[in-house]
């Protein structure tokens, strides 16, 4: 799911004078962050990650691959590991909940939860990690998966910073 | 891109599809 989300955000658009770059965070209660400094979610995009079918139908018709309706499609692998997903770019946040009927394309409006000032980025991702088992390898193995050769095939990415914000 | 209000407004009409 890490990779869907960074190749995500290598397909994202970014302002001409922007150097595209991503952040990943990790604190000891379960909250994964996951940020870009992309231009913003567009309406397309937030139809995108509400609806699986809408995006495969728009991925299909377009016939190509970065386009926006990939952002639903791999998006959703989050729920893996993650009951509760917020959503919030430029001034809007939103969550999706798995564990409620078509919680996983169902968006509530919400707030964004807190993080310091120098992790904030135009469009972030928080996954609550509900299973210590999945805490536990998310927190052991995020700077072990993420090797140079991880980011080979990237297009637009030029930094992705990794951060555990917990005693170590 | 996309206001506050525009996309309050679109995840309505999306709950609205959903039959929320």
């Amino acid at each position: 799911f890490l990779f869907e989300l960074i190749q995500n955000a290598d397909d994202n658009t970014y302002a001409d004078d922007a150097q595209p770059e991503a952040t990943i965070a990790y604190r000891s209660d379960g909250l994964l962050l996951f940020g870009c400094n992309e231009q913003g979610f567009s309406k397309a995009n937030v139809s995108a990650i509400c609806d699986i079918n809408q995006s495969t139908k728009t991925l299909l018709k377009q016939g190509k691959k970065g386009c926006i309706g990939e952002k639903g499609i791999g998006f959703k692998s989050v729920f893996k590991i993650a009951d509760k997903v917020w959503i919030a770019s430029n001034n809007f946040s939103f969550y999706f909940d798995k564990t409620t009927p078509l919680g996983m394309v169902d968006p509530v409006w919400a707030k964004f939860p807190d993080f310091p000032e120098q992790l904030q980025m135009n469009t972030m991702i928080c996954l609550k990690i509900e299973k210590q088992e999945d805490r536990d390898v998310v927190r052991e193995q995020l700077t072990k998966v993420l090797e140079p050769s991880s980011f080979m095939f990237l297009r637009r990415l030029t930094k992705v910073r990794v951060v555990r914000l917990d005693d170590f | 891109s996309l206001s506050v209000e525009e996309c309050q407004a679109h995840i309505r009409d999306i709950r609205h599809s959903h039959g929320a």
